[in-house]
């Protein structure tokens, strides 16, 4: 399924 | 946000305005390489089409946009400005960066954590970071006279990358399940192609010599 990560490093 | 992070966004971002500073004062992108800023234009732009999706914080939200004009703001005068435009070496500036997008890309759509739209450009983005600063060492290479503001500008640019193996590290040891494997693996990479440039920089900057690098 989608883990739907959030990037929080730029 | 711990002070390796914050460290490491700082230096990424005095490096784009040392930059942004080096070129306007004078009207010369002499030394600068338009296939590196086209790069990290391409970079910027596919991983922070979460800008549309998710808000992380005012601090993230802020530093995308910088970068993202910044570096749009600097392929501009070097492409279009009357006077800036000329003094582009464009003759010496020959690296062929399909060369690096292509297989970036290709890695990016067999080595990511999701197969989706978003997450394959995002992943491109942290592989195609990792080489693209390459047209720059290599016009550097071919540049007799580095002028100090460019040298500053990659060592900027490598002590960014350096700070954040730190700012893994740390988070790794304070954060449970923190781990991205591809992006450390990536980040590695990327501080390694770096290693050159620091030691020529660094031993020019300890004999008060000008920079350069050896073909």
């Amino acid at each position: 399924g989608s883990t739907g990560a959030v990037h929080d490093e730029l | 946000m711990n002070i390796f992070r914050l460290a490491g966004d700082m230096m990424h971002l005095f490096s784009i305005i040392v930059l942004l500073l080096k070129i306007n004062a004078t009207r010369s992108c002499r030394g600068v390489s338009l296939k590196t800023q086209e790069l990290y234009a391409i970079v910027f732009v596919c991983r922070y089409l979460d800008l549309f999706t998710s808000f992380i914080s005012l601090y993230n939200t802020t530093m995308k946009l910088i970068f993202l004009l910044s570096t749009f703001t600097i392929i501009y005068w070097m492409r279009f400005h009357k006077v800036i435009r000329v003094t582009y070496d464009r003759e010496q500036d020959t690296f062929r960066y399909q060369f690096l997008i292509l297989p970036c890309f290709l890695l990016a759509l067999v080595l990511n954590n999701e197969f989706s739209a978003m997450e394959v450009l995002w992943t491109f983005s942290i592989y195609l970071e990792a080489v693209a600063i390459l047209p720059q060492l290599v016009l550097l290479q071919r540049t007799n006279n580095i002028d100090n503001l460019t040298g500053n500008y990659v060592f900027l640019l490598g002590s960014y990358r350096a700070l954040y193996i730190l700012n893994w590290i740390y988070r790794f040891m304070t954060e449970p399940n923190y781990r991205q494997y591809l992006v450390w693996i990536s980040g590695i990479v990327q501080t390694i192609v770096y290693i050159d440039f620091f030691y020529y920089y660094i031993r020019s900057w300890r004999n008060n010599e000008k920079l350069s690098l050896p073909a």
